[in-house]
């Protein structure tokens, strides 16, 4: 009778042995028919990358060059169609974005390469590539990671761009400080937001539902940093621009209104640990001008200090502040056209874009920095539920 | 285990932009 000898995980060799005829098998159940919402959701961050890095040691350890490089393209080639299908489900693109980073990080960290082996153990050193080097196809792949940061962004912007104005700019979360309109009329207060409008709190909610997702999917930490990042610019830079075409967002109290949900937005960054990230640096220009909003605007010397203050605004963008600046009683008077002459003067030696807006389409340059993983790869086991039971552990 | 004198075999790749030309032809090509 045959016996079945399990084998112990020591003589794994971390490699998953297919036939070459399994490979469209295998992209199309790792990669093109698997749900990230479906059997995916309980899976180890970045299994389908160590699965695919396997199946590629193996093909390295035999010495096939053209399995290896079959392999590479149908896996490039896969990411790139099932995201073409499904670029704007947020969820696929960070599963991706993740598992693929993966992926360049295993092709490092078993690369040979000294550079990339200071954190390995002896074990994971023995895993390393045999036989080829695949310095230009890591370069690809990065490439690749690159495409779908951005489209990841893009996703992003899509959900978060309604919920801006709304949500920084129009809703009124300050009780009492609003409570006279522009004209001079009472307003009704109003504590609950009227239905389909986006506040504050819509805006963090759906910031979190984003970090919840990518922390899920296994998302390099550096990496999140970087995509929030990238979101409070788009946060700051819709809300300035917005600001700078509306009369009726530039008094006082709106002033105010933006520098308490710049706050918020630094509360959830301190909950996050994100503090570091950059992000709040981000938020400059709007909070200047949120500043500019509140501060008197009489005198030389308040002139001297609003120069001195506004750093990260454009001369354009001082100025039309100033003009559209709207008192909020019959007490106070607009800026004068002479104070704006005098910051003009004051500020025409800075050497600076004559831009006004902001440009909502910059997205800043991603990197990946290099993140072993001290997952030992003999001891991974693939789930049933992948039906990728074709692949041999070697 | 590898000998360490050996030196791994560098395998050229196209560049995303030519994989994806490829994919596209190949698609074109097959039914």
């Amino acid at each position: 009778h045959p016996v079945n000898i399990p084998r112990r995980e020591k003589d794994f060799q971390g490699m998953l042995e297919y036939k070459k005829e399994d490979e469209l098998k295998l992209v199309k159940n790792l990669i093109l028919e698997l749900k990230p919402r479906g059997v995916a959701v309980n899976l180890i961050p970045g299994l389908p990358a160590y699965i695919l890095f396997m199946c590629l040691r193996h093909a390295d350890y035999v010495n096939d060059d053209q399995k290896v490089r079959t392999l590479l393209t149908s896996t490039i080639n896969s990411i790139k169609k099932i995201l073409k299908k499904r670029g704007d489900d947020f969820e696929t693109v960070s599963f991706w974005l993740s598992n693929t980073c993966r992926f360049l990080h295993c092709l490092k960290q078993y690369s040979g390469d000294e550079a990339f082996m200071k954190h390995n153990t002896s074990r994971q050193n023995e895993h390393c590539l045999s036989n080829f080097d695949l310095a230009e196809y890591r370069q690809v792949i990065s490439d690749l990671a690159i495409q779908i940061y951005q489209q990841l962004i893009k996703c992003m912007e899509n959900i978060l761009h309604p919920m801006i104005v709304s949500g920084m700019l129009e809703h009124e979360t300050i009780q009492g400080v609003s409570g006279v309109k522009p004209t001079g009329l009472r307003k009704r207060t109003s504590s609950i937001a009227d239905e389909g409008t986006y506040t504050l709190d819509s805006i963090l909610r759906q910031l979190s539902a984003f970090h919840s997702t990518m922390c899920q999917h296994g998302t390099d930490p550096e990496l999140i940093k970087q995509v929030v990042k990238q979101q409070f610019y788009i946060i700051g830079a819709v809300t300035l621009n917005n600001l700078l075409l509306r009369k009726d967002m530039c008094s006082w109290s709106k002033g105010m209104q933006i520098r308490y949900n710049v706050s918020q937005l630094e509360e959830w960054l301190r909950d996050k640990g994100l503090m570091t990230c950059g992000a709040k640096e981000t938020l400059e220009p709007l909070i200047q001008a949120a500043q500019l909003l509140q501060v008197k605007k009489k005198t030389d010397e308040d002139a001297e200090a609003i120069c001195s203050m506004c750093q990260a605004l454009t001369t354009a963008q001082i100025v039309k502040v100033l003009n559209l600046y709207t008192p909020v009683n019959e007490f106070e008077e607009r800026v004068s056209v002479a104070f704006i002459r005098t910051i003009q003067t004051r500020l025409r030696d800075r050497c600076e874009s004559p831009q006004l807006l902001m440009d909502t389409k910059m997205i800043y340059p991603v990197t990946f920095p290099f993140n072993p993983s001290c997952l030992a790869l003999e001891t991974i086991q693939i789930p049933s539920s992948l039906q990728l039971g074709f692949l041999t552990r070697v | 285990p590898r000998p360490a004198s050996r030196p791994r075999v560098l395998l050229r790749a196209p560049t995303l932009a030519e994989m994806e030309e490829m994919n596209i032809s190949e698609e074109e090509e097959s039914p």
